[in-house]
């Protein structure tokens, strides 16, 4: 564990943390892309396929529960819960995420450490971890205004993955065989999606206006 | 090592 795998964990629980305040605090989802759940819910269900297997850490256990719990539930909320599913922009919501399953699933077939099934879903997890925030950020576009907690929810889930890159950059320099080039490609592609979104962000931060990204 | 043991990020 190196500061920066540590700082970008907190960021990503941070940001996980401040989706479900947007949820509860105002009983509703309306900015937030119910397919880009779905993807995260499942990019931690097929990486976390080790959970009963291998232990590393009460750390990295605790962490696994707590990702795969609360985006399971995030899920379920915008889905069945009656008060929180009406403010779903449903209309807006139209990216075809499926498009991205299927593409993230046949790249890990052909680009993967080792043909096992584990290895497998564990690209697979890393390839869709890195498009799953488009049909967030198309529906960030179409829905103009963006409310603060939406807005902070997606900066903080765009920063982790940038200081997994720093801890990866640390890592390669200061461990002997660590080489992990399909999370490292896949990370800096993921971080480069957000960089327009962090531009807008910035700029609504310095000129204390709301943040509007252009359609 | 196999590669599990470098499996220890989220």
């Amino acid at each position: 564990m190196n500061i920066f795998r540590f700082a970008g964990d907190m960021m990503h629980l941070t940001s996980i943390l401040v989706l479900l305040l947007k949820i509860y605090a105002t009983k509703s989802c309306s900015g937030i892309s119910l397919k880009t759940q779905e993807l995260y819910a499942l990019v931690f269900l097929a990486r976390y396929l080790d959970l009963f297997t291998d232990f590393i850490s009460v750390y990295n256990t605790i962490m696994k529960l707590v990702f795969i719990v609360s985006s399971t539930a995030i899920v379920w909320c915008m889905k069945r819960d009656r008060v929180v599913r009406r403010s779903y922009d449903k209309q807006l919501d139209t990216f075809r995420h499926y498009f991205l399953l299927a593409a993230s699933f046949a790249l890990a077939l052909l680009v993967n450490e080792k043909f096992t099934f584990q290895e497998i879903f564990w690209a697979f997890s890393i390839y869709l971890e890195a498009v799953a925030i488009l049909p967030q950020l198309v529906l960030l576009q179409r829905s103009g205004n963006v409310d603060n907690l939406t807005g902070q929810y997606v900066f903080f889930l765009g920063a982790y993955r940038a200081f997994y890159i720093l801890n990866w950059i640390y890592r390669y320099f200061t461990e002997t065989h660590f080489s992990r080039w399909i999370a490292c490609i896949s990370g800096l592609v993921q971080t480069a999606l957000y960089a327009d979104f962090f531009y807008y962000y910035y700029i609504s931060w310095k000129n204390n206006t709301k943040l509007k990204l252009p359609a | 090592s196999s590669t599990n043991e470098l499996k220890d990020e989220l």
